[in-house]
């Protein structure tokens, strides 16, 4: 319910189809990343973003501090 | 420091999870963070609940959002023991919050630590090491499309919106990088795990770390 129509939701799979190529476009070696299909490229980045990516950062960045002890040094 | 550390090597992480429709990485990020550090204080390595995180962090929003942050501050204020996912199983939507007797099995935590580490990605290294596996906040709008290797582009600091879990990492070839657990199933990425380069602060790994005191 709710969903695209079908063709709609082709139009999301072909816009991933060429993000896909952009991504892969910088690859230099065979240990950089590589993006194609998977479980999400029928979704648009408006799609995802919505549905998994709702972690946020706590709101008073004050809280974290950077390095101030050596942790190596810890038992 | 070692080139190459791994919790997986001591059988001290879980398996991973898949989080469905229900957008409670943060959840999946803290609960895997606990279940290891417990392992590590030398309890039996054990599922936990994060439907119990889901339904009763009252700082977060279920499975519309919340913060690695908050869910651990709400651990450490109410002293809540998670019990096993076997009595508490994930459902993928936020439910009402089950309360169970104080006397019923399961694991709290004495405290919790967070650093920005964005500039001292060695420290982080030795934190990994030294503590467990660390929780993080990411920038994962690339990861839509990730099937495998090493992030190294198209992932920005300062856009954090994912949490995940860090287990370990790898020097010994040209590109060293963070070995990442996800929560989106065994059939995304690398078995389910991400490679994400060290040194860079790419996709914001470094920038909000928190971990459990057990």
């Amino acid at each position: 319910a709710g969903s695209l129509p079908s063709q709609e939701r082709y139009q999301v799979f072909l816009k991933s189809l060429e993000r896909h190529r952009f991504l892969n476009s910088d690859a230099r070696d065979t240990s950089d990343a590589h993006y194609g299909i998977n479980q999400f490229s029928d979704l648009s980045v408006e799609e995802f973003t919505n549905i998994y990516l709702r972690s946020h950062p706590p709101r008073n960045k004050d809280y974290y501090v950077p390095k101030k002890k050596a942790f190596g040094e810890k038992s | 420091l070692p080139l190459q550390f791994d919790w997986r090597d001591k059988n001290l992480v879980t398996g991973v999870k898949n989080q469905l429709d229900c957008g409670a990485c943060w959840a999946f990020s803290i609960v895997g963070a606990i279940e290891s550090a417990n392992a590590i204080s030398g309890n039996p390595l054990e599922d936990l609940s994060v439907q119990q995180v889901i339904d009763c962090s009252y700082l977060d929003r279920g499975c519309n959002g919340g913060s690695t942050d908050s869910a651990l501050k709400w651990l450490n204020q109410t002293h809540t023991k998670l019990v096993r996912s076997s009595e508490y199983p994930f459902k993928a939507r936020t439910g009402t919050c089950h309360y169970f007797p104080p006397t019923e099995h399961g694991v709290s935590i004495n405290g919790y630590e967070a650093y920005d580490f964005s500039n001292y990605e060695e420290e982080m290294m030795k934190l990994l090491i030294s503590v467990g596996p660390l929780a993080v906040i990411v920038d994962a709008v690339s990861w839509q499309d990730y099937l495998g290797g090493i992030i190294q582009h198209h992932c920005s600091s300062g856009h954090s919106n994912h949490a995940v879990l860090v287990v370990g990492f790898d020097k010994t070839g040209d590109t060293p990088y963070w070995i990442v657990k996800n929560s989106w199933g065994t059939s995304w990425g690398v078995d389910g795990y991400v490679h994400v380069k060290m040194g860079e602060n790419v996709c914001g790994i470094a920038d909000f770390v928190t971990f459990p005191v057990m």
